[in-house]
């Protein structure tokens, strides 16, 4: 364990629960991709199914239970009590655009072709695209509330930071993942956009409207 | 490289 990969998960965990907060508070989730919480649900469940055969500490084990349950409370709250409040006509990123080429890849591309590290790799490709829905819509609406925009900062600043992670690791610990790291780049880059809008906009006190 | 045979990351 390693300051970034704190650090990481922190701002990873503090995403979620902006997130959280803000659909429970405004008791709305207009703005909001279910779609991409969808996504964000079935990679934490399809990379965290050793959380009942491999034991790597409390804090592993602890992290995996918070975001488990964070990610189907929130696809709860979007598609069960505040479903009234999804605008979902904006919503509209086809999912199997994503799903058909990540599980694909998820069995051409893998460290061994058993059912658990297939489906850990299809998690590991699905999360550098799960945004893609929710960037999608900022795009078509053409703006987004400014709690949205802390919870995407931090969404994308944990990647980020888990780069500097394996950056770490590998020069301390000669460890070095090329699927979690060629994956985690790619979603890394998907934010750069956002991350100047946010840097030149929201910390500006602006709200983030695309031009 | 030395890939990861144990997933100890979230």
């Amino acid at each position: 364990m390693n300051v970034f990969r704190i650090l990481g998960d922190i701002s990873h965990l503090l995403a979620i629960i902006i997130l959280l907060v803000k659909i429970w508070k405004s008791k709305s989730c207009a703005g909001i991709s279910g779609k991409s919480q969808i996504l964000f649900a079935l990679v934490f469940t399809t990379r965290y199914l050793d959380l009942f055969t491999t034991f790597i500490s409390i804090y592993n084990t602890v992290m995996k239970v918070i975001f488990l349950l964070c990610a189907y409370i929130t696809v709860y709250m979007i598609y069960g009590k505040f479903r009234k409040t999804s605008d979902s006509e904006n919503d509209s990123f086809r999912l199997e655009f994503l799903l058909v080429p990540v599980t694909g890849l998820s069995f051409l591309e893998n460290h061994n072709f058993t059912a658990l590290e297939i489906l850990w790799t299809f998690s590991i490709y699905l999360e550098s695209v799960a945004i893609l829905p929710q960037l999608f819509m900022i795009s078509k609406t053409g703006e987004a509330e400014t709690i949205t925009t802390h919870y995407l900062f931090f969404l994308g600043l944990y990647r980020a930071l888990y780069i500097a992670n394996w950056i770490w690791r590998y020069h301390t610990e000669n460890f070095y993942d090329q699927i979690a790291v060629v994956s985690g780049v790619v979603q890394t880059i998907f934010y750069c956009d956002f991350f100047y809008l946010y840097v030149t906009k929201v910390l500006k006190g602006k709200k983030l409207s695309l031009p | 490289s030395v890939e990861s045979a144990k997933h100890d990351e979230l």
